[in-house]
C-alpha cells in the first residue's frame, strides 16, 4: 500500500461500546432519550403520508435562505381526493415558521347516538403529552376524510361541526365548545380540515383538560346524520384515509443537549 | 462510509483498501501538496445501516461530509482561512507546545429534516441545524 496515502480513512474499527455511545450521541442530537420502537407499523397511514409530503416540501428547499438554515416554499397546494392527504397552501405557510411538526394518531373513536331528540356524533382523542419540552403550538388541524356516498342523500347539503369536549356527563350530552364547521354537498369527497389551534394549545398547557373532540353531521334543516352514513371515514377505514391531527410547533427556547 | 452517494454494493464491508477513498481524493485535486490542504471530504451517515429504518421514515441517510487537511503556514487562499487564523498561527509559533495551529473545521453548515415515528406511532418532522458541512476552513 502506498504509504504516501495521507488521509487513509479507516485506521481502526469502532469497539461495540464506542458504537453504542456513537448511536446514543446521534439519538441525543435528534433530541431522543432512546431509540423509538413504534408499535404500529403504518408508513402508509394517512398521517405518515401527509407528513412525508411536508418532509418533501422541506427537503426541496433545504439549504435555501441566507444563512443556509432557512426554508422557503414555492409549494403549490394540491387538494387531492384519491391520493394521500396532500398539504395545503396554508400548511406550507405554517411549515415556514415551524421548527417541528407532529401528527397524532387517533387513540379512541366512539360513534354515539342519543335519542329524544335523535343526535349522532363521533368522538376522537389524541395524546398531546409526548411533545418535546420547549415547543409551543403555532397551528393545529384536525383532518378527516369524506368519502363519496351514493344516492341516499342526493342534492342534500351537510353541515359538519367539530367541538372540543369541555366536560363529560354520564348518560347525557357532554358540555361542548364549537371550534369549526364546514358546509358541503353530500356528494363531495376529499379531506376536510378543521382548525383546532387554540384547543391544542390549551391541551398542551392543561393535559388534564384534554377530553378529546366531538364531530356531528346534520342536514341544513337540522336532521342529525350518522357520520358513517355521511361518508366520514373512521379509524377502521382505509389506512390512507383515517382521521388524524397535526400540529406545527415553534421552539420557545434554545435546545441545549443534555449532558450524558 | 466514505464512498460516493451511490456507494458500492458491499456496503456493509468497509472498502478492501484505501484505493476507493484515495481515488475520490485525487480526483478532486490535481497537485499533491493541495491534497494536504484543509478541505471537505465525503462522509455518508446511513440510518439504514444503523438498522433504524423501522422508525426513521425519511431520509435513509444523509451526506454529512467532514473536514480534513493541514492548516500550515503560509495559510494560502485555498485553505479558506479566516483572517484571524494568522494570529493563531503566530501564537502557535511562539508557544507550539500549548497553542494549536488553526484547525481545519466546518465554516458553513446546513440543516436537515428528519421524519420519524415516536414510541406511540405519532409522526414527527423536525429540522436539525448545523448537520451538513457546506464549507471547511482553517480557523
Amino acid at each position: 500500500l502506498d504509504n504516501e496515502v495521507h488521509s487513509s480513512f479507516i485506521h481502526r474499527r469502532l469497539r461495540s461500546q464506542e458504537r453504542r455511545e456513537m448511536q446514543r450521541e446521534i439519538l441525543s442530537i435528534l433530541g431522543l432519550p432512546h431509540r423509538p420502537r413504534p408499535h404500529l407499523q403504518g408508513k402508509h397511514n394517512s398521517a405518515p403520508m401527509f407528513m412525508l409530503d411536508l418532509y418533501n416540501a422541506m427537503a426541496v428547499e433545504e439549504g435555501g435562505g441566507p444563512d443556509g438554515q432557512g426554508f422557503s416554499y414555492p409549494y403549490k397546494a394540491v387538494f387531492s381526493t384519491q391520493g394521500p392527504p396532500l398539504a395545503s397552501l396554508q400548511d406550507s405557510r405554517f411549515l415556514t415558521d415551524a421548527d417541528m411538526v407532529m401528527s397524532f394518531v387517533n387513540l379512541v373513536e366512539h360513534d354515539k347516538e342519543f335519542f329524544h331528540p335523535r343526535y349522532h356524533h363521533r368522538e376522537f382523542r389524541f395524546d398531546l403529552s409526548k411533545i418535546p419540552e420547549g415547543e409551543a403550538v403555532t397551528a393545529a388541524e384536525f383532518r378527516i376524510y369524506k368519502d363519496y356516498i351514493r344516492e341516499r342523500f342526493d342534492n342534500q347539503t351537510f353541515r359538519i361541526r367539530v367541538y372540543q369536549v369541555l366536560q363529560e356527563h354520564l348518560g347525557r350530552d357532554s358540555d361542548l365548545f364549537l371550534l369549526d364547521s364546514r358546509t358541503l354537498w353530500a356528494s363531495e369527497e376529499g379531506w376536510l380540515v378543521f382548525d383546532i389551534t387554540a384547543t391544542s394549545n390549551h391541551w398542551v398547557v392543561n393535559p388534564r383538560h384534554n377530553l378529546g373532540l366531538q364531530l356531528s353531521v346534520e342536514t341544513l334543516d337540522g336532521q342529525s346524520i350518522n357520520p358513517k352514513l355521511a361518508g366520514l371515514v373512521g379509524r377502521h377505514g382505509p389506512q390512507n384515509k383515517q382521521p388524524f391531527m397535526v400540529a406545527f410547533f415553534k421552539a420557545t427556547e434554545v435546545h441545549l443537549r443534555s449532558i450524558r | 462510509s466514505t464512498g460516493g452517494k451511490q456507494r458500492s454494493q458491499n456496503r456493509s464491508k468497509p472498502p478492501k483498501n484505501q484505493e476507493a477513498l484515495r481515488v475520490t481524493n485525487v480526483a478532486e485535486n490535481s497537485s499533491s501538496d493541495q491534497r494536504q490542504a484543509c478541505k471537505k471530504h465525503e462522509l455518508y451517515v446511513s440510518f439504514r445501516d444503523l438498522g433504524w429504518q423501522d422508525w426513521i421514515i425519511a431520509p435513509e441517510g444523509y451526506a454529512a461530509y467532514y473536514c480534513e487537511g493541514e492548516c500550515a503556514f503560509p495559510l494560502n487562499s485555498y485553505m479558506n482561512a479566516t483572517n484571524h487564523a494568522i494570529v493563531q498561527t503566530l501564537v502557535h509559533f511562539i508557544n507550539p507546545d500549548t497553542v494549536p495551529k488553526p484547525c481545519c473545521a466546518p465554516t458553513q453548515l446546513n440543516a436537515i429534516s428528519v421524519l420519524y415515528f415516536d414510541d406511540s406511532s405519532n409522526v414527527i418532522l423536525k429540522k436539525y441545524r448545523n448537520m451538513v458541512v457546506r464549507a471547511c476552513g482553517c480557523h
